[in-house]
């Protein structure tokens, strides 16, 4: 069992969700279900990297999408295929081994463990890009026991990380 | 007191992993 599956998966959710509010985006993202139309990770991406994440990449993702899951799991799937697309081609490394969310569960079912692992592999990305230095320091401001769930979900990507 | 030095230890693991981290090289050669 891996560390995580220890802490819990629920637990990962709501440091990640304490993690993503540092980006003080537009949409709103202090809970899980203003998390899942996608609107607030697409802005935290184009954060991380604007220069990959650009306005064409984010134009592509509905902002108004109400309770409509079809439209919720269309932007959350560019959402992943961009995370995944940045980690091959900006950062030069693969995800093996990750469980990859369930991007329906989210949409349908506002799953917290599924948006843990989204939320993960956003992270993946703000500790490996070139301004990740701004956002580990930001880690290394918060609480303890945020960074303490924030490191165990950066050892378990980077075990399954590979170039 | 037990607990602050376990608080402590706590601490320097917390800022070895992100200071080495940030040390890390990343990104695509070239």
């Amino acid at each position: 069992m891996s560390a995580l599956e220890t802490l819990g998966r629920v637990e990962l959710c709501e440091s990640l969700l304490t993690w993503i509010q540092t980006f003080a985006v537009e949409a709103p993202c202090s809970a899980v279900d203003e998390m899942t139309s996608g609107v607030a990770m697409a802005q935290v991406l184009q954060k991380i990297d604007g220069m990959y994440f650009t306005d064409a990449w984010i134009s592509r993702i509905k902002p108004d999408v109400g309770d409509n899951w079809r439209l919720k799991i269309s932007n959350l799937k560019k959402i992943l295929k961009g995370i995944l697309d940045y980690n091959h081609e900006v950062l030069g490394q693969q995800i093996n081994d990750f469980t990859l969310p369930d991007v329906s569960l989210i949409a349908e079912h506002s799953d917290s463990a599924e948006l843990g692992r989204m939320l993960q592999l956003i992270l993946g990305c703000a500790v490996n890009c070139e301004q990740k230095q701004e956002y580990i320091q930001t880690i290394m401001m918060m609480e303890e026991s945020v960074q303490h769930v924030v490191m165990t979900a950066i050892q378990e990507l980077m075990s399954k990380e590979s170039p | 007191d037990p607990n602050m030095k376990g608080a402590a230890a706590n601490e320097g693991v917390l800022a070895n992993f992100f200071n080495s981290l940030l040390s890390k090289k990343t990104g695509v050669p070239g």
